[in-house]
């Protein structure tokens, strides 16, 4: 599956 | 890590700092709205859930605790602490947050990266900063004249997102699948919001006046 968006941002 | 972003977030912590200092040191929060601050509690809640399960760095873990940690230090201060509350400007600070948060949940529910709880709360997160300013620049227009300390505040809060912009801007252009249009359009719609106070806070400074916002 598709990986979520890993949120690396604040 | 790009530099945009890095400035951006050390931009972020310093109107955060600035905050606390007015605070800490005039032990008063006059001119600054708790609306703002518990909007942004709410954001910083909803956006690092993640903070125990995904870790990604120290940094990331350090400032997701700083901003989680003050934020709520500011709305405990400016809620309890005697002296401080007594300063706050209850009567000029009635916008209606709450539309902003209803309706940024159901934006939310309605337009997210994956209709998965995380990324709900996430995009709920970033729709209500994008609005999350609205009550302090109200609140600011209200009282007319506006402190040293709470104008660079707010400046400080408005440039950190104007910087992210251009974060996103070169990530799109050195990274392959690089793509944050939720994050990018309300981070648009966020600086966007603050055009009209860049503009009296660059006048306040070229002619070395008081900042001064037309009521």
């Amino acid at each position: 599956a598709e990986e979520a968006e890993k949120h690396d941002e604040l | 890590m790009n530099v945009f972003r890095l400035t951006g977030d050390m931009t972020h912590l310093a109107s955060i700092l600035v905050l606390l200092l007015k605070i800490y040191a005039t032990k008063s929060c006059s001119g600054i709205s708790l609306k703002t601050q518990e909007l942004y509690a709410l954001v910083f809640l909803a956006r690092y859930l993640n903070l125990f399960t995904d870790f990604i760095s120290v940094y990331n873990t350090v400032m997701k605790l700083v901003f989680i940690g003050s934020s709520l230090a500011i709305v405990w201060c400016m809620r309890m602490h005697k002296m401080v509350k007594r300063s706050y400007d209850q009567e000029l600070d009635t916008f209606r947050h709450y539309f902003l948060i209803a309706g940024c949940f159901l934006l939310a529910l309605l337009v997210n990266e994956k209709f998965m709880f995380p990324e709900v709360l996430w995009a709920f997160s970033i729709y209500l900063e994008a609005v999350s300013t609205i009550p302090q620049l109200v609140l600011l227009q209200r009282s007319g004249n506006v402190d040293n300390l709470t104008g660079q505040y707010v400046f400080l809060l408005g440039a950190y997102r104007a910087l992210y912009i251009l974060n996103w801007i070169y990530r799109y252009f050195t990274e392959p699948h690089f793509s944050r249009w939720i994050a990018c359009v309300a981070g648009l719609v966020q600086t966007a919001l603050y055009a009209d106070f860049f503009y009296y806070y660059f006048l306040s400074w070229k002619n070395n006046a008081k900042l001064q916002l037309p009521s």
